[in-house]
């Protein structure tokens, strides 16, 4: 669901 | 490091049956289940993206047991007034983690 790495694992940004 | 947790006992125990309510799958909340969790606490959006930061210490974008102790910590704390730090220090690391 969220691609590796980068700070889109972050459900608030 | 020998640093007892921050999240004293009877506190983890409050939290881990907030995290148990959530409906965690496989010991794990995805951001979807925590994230109006947090959003019900009212803080700026801005706060709890540095709440999630630093309590998704794998960077998963999910929080297991631990680092949702962590996150709802911060948010307690950051509740009281105290500001949210912009690294998380060592005695909030969950020992489990360490």
């Amino acid at each position: 669901q969220y691609p590796a790495g980068g700070s889109s694992t972050n459900p608030f940004l | 490091v020998d640093i007892p947790w921050v999240v004293k006992p009877e506190e983890k125990l409050k939290f881990d049956s907030i995290f148990d309510s959530l409906g965690p799958v496989g010991g794990i909340l995805t951001g979807d289940k925590v994230k109006p969790v947090l959003l019900n606490s009212k803080l700026p959006v801005d706060i709890l993206g540095r709440v999630w930061e630093l309590s998704d210490l794998d960077r998963d974008g999910m929080l297991d047991r631990d680092e949702f102790s962590v996150a709802m910590y911060l948010v307690y704390r950051a509740l009281e007034g105290e500001p949210v730090p912009m690294s998380l220090p060592p005695p909030l690391v969950p020992p489990s983690k360490r």
